[in-house]
């Protein structure tokens, strides 16, 4: 289902703040739909998750739980 | 796990700033040392905690403002805390969140603290979801312990702890002891009476201990009396044995049922710790090179031990006699020295041992004539009667300094 503008914008904060997702360095700050979904699968991947690319319950309680400050540098090719 | 840099020394220090509200300073501490010891109990690594002053590692609980950390926290729940990588060492730990250990309920200081502590090491979030490196807390865990990923992770940045050095400590069940302070004794005279403890120390020096001092044993004569507690920082004096293990590079200090273990001039973290393995008070101890073992002597019996190995000790002692013929019981002093013999020290006489661990022929002689008195005391052989100038030695012609200044015994602080 399509997000609200304020879960949007936490889903967002989250994968910036943990290295999910990388500001560009030039242009708007809006992101590609599908660089957001391949942040979402990256963390996914990386928390054990069902890897669906989309913002779901499991998801959602994951982005909840306490956790370190440090980036997550989790990325495709580290993960491979 | 992933890796994100790493100490280039082993022996860290750390210091606590300050505490949360919800935990006395004594579990925070607890919580914290636990904390270290996970990982030093996996890697050759350790951790001394400072009172004061500078620290490798330095924790401290922040909240949303801080004058010191521009990583501001949020409150309680989502973000922790947080550190710094190698080498920087700052740990901050939210102190908005509620600090708990032995309990389910709030966050546990000391899971959350061997998390930062892995990231002020060098590691990086794994990817292993039951792993301590886990970017998110898991909960309590009452019988917590790492994952096979941050053992992994650790030991690829400072290497494996040796199994032996650990069961080695922990068999020795000692218990930490605070240092003594006292006044000190009077001087002895190096020329006259006997020594509590001999040694050839690091550096290749040969030290003897009587009372609360200690003076270098050179081809000119005693070098000049130090304090013990001057070379030694927080070693007692009227030792009951010494030996120094140029295997480990470690001397160890025997006084009643305690020991003090010292590398070069520093004392090891921990020490000085009971002992409870070998009977208390000993008498002498010496590292015999062509096994690599330190022997303890008390009475007419000895205990032989390997630093670095599971020793039986139950099946010591063993009667002085059956190894070393000719020796004394209840020897005041003994040491291997740098000419391959074994040496024992009793009252005012000395005996050198031969490669089979027999008296040499001649022996015992007047330990002034092993102390270089010759020039300053006539030396009067007590199998003999012959009286023997030092200078005439031909075993000890041979000891490496020829300096009788104060330059033979480093400062406390080299």
């Amino acid at each position: 289902r399509a997000l609200g503008p304020t879960e949007k914008e936490a889903v967002l904060d989250y994968l910036l703040q943990y290295g999910y997702l990388q500001k560009p360095l030039e242009g708007a700050d809006d992101f590609r739909l599908e660089d957001i979904t391949e942040a979402l699968r990256t963390f996914q991947e990386a928390s054990g998750l069902p890897i669906s690319g989309q913002m779901d319950d499991a998801t959602r309680a994951r982005m909840k739980q306490p956790r370190c400050g440090l980036e997550d540098p989790f990325n495709q090719k580290s993960l491979k | 796990y992933l890796l994100l840099g790493h100490w280039r020394k082993k022996n860290l220090t750390f210091r606590i700033f300050n505490v949360p509200s919800t935990l006395s300073l004594p579990r925070v501490r607890a919580a914290l040392h636990q904390a270290f010891k996970y990982w030093s109990s996996v890697a050759p690594l350790t951790f001394r905690e400072v009172k004061a002053g500078w620290a490798d590692i330095r924790l401290s609980f922040h909240g949303r403002q801080s004058l010191y950390c521009s990583n501001t926290f949020d409150g309680p729940g989502k973000v922790l805390a947080h550190a710094d990588i190698p080498e920087l060492g700052s740990i901050h730990f939210d102190k908005d969140e509620l600090w708990t250990e032995g309990t389910y309920q709030g966050v546990n200081l000391r899971i959350i603290a061997a998390h930062e502590v892995g990231h002020a090491l060098g590691l990086g979030h794994s990817r292993y979801t039951q792993a301590l490196m886990a970017p998110v807390y898991a909960g309590y865990q009452p019988f917590f312990k790492l994952h096979p990923d941050d053992v992994a992770g650790i030991q690829a940045l400072y290497g494996k702890r040796s199994p032996e050095t650990r069961d080695e400590e922990e068999e020795t069940e000692m218990l930490t002891v605070s240092p003594v302070t006292a006044k000190p004794g009077p001087m002895p005279n190096p020329c006259s009476g006997e020594v509590d403890a001999m040694v050839l120390g690091p550096r290749g020096k040969t030290y003897a201990f009587k009372g609360d001092y200690v003076w270098t044993v050179t081809d000119s004569g005693p070098g000049p009396l130090f304090q013990i507690s001057a070379l030694w920082e927080g070693l007692p004096g009227n030792l009951d044995a010494a030996v120094y293990s140029p295997r480990t590079r470690r001397t160890h200090f025997f006084k009643g049922n305690k020991v003090w273990r010292y590398v070069d001039f520093k004392m090891s973290p921990g020490f000085p710790m009971k002992f409870n393995r070998v009977e208390p008070n000993l008498d002498a101890a010496l590292y015999w090179p062509v096994n690599q073992k330190v022997f303890l002597f008390k009475g007419s019996g000895y205990w032989q031990w390997d630093e670095l190995a599971r020793t039986d000790l139950s099946r010591y002692p063993k009667p002085i006699k059956e190894l070393f013929t000719g020796v004394p019981d209840r020897p005041s002093a003994a040491m291997s020295w740098q000419d391959g013999q074994v040496y024992f020290f009793k009252g005012k006489e000395y005996w050198r041992l031969n490669q089979q661990l027999r008296v040499a022929k001649g022996y015992p002689r007047n330990t002034t004539h092993w102390m270089h008195c010759g020039s300053q005391t006539p030396d009067t052989n007590s199998s003999t009667g012959d009286v023997t100038p030092s200078t005439t030695d031909t075993v000890l012609g041979t000891t490496p300094s020829t300096m009788g200044s104060t330059l033979d015994i480093p400062s406390a602080t080299d």
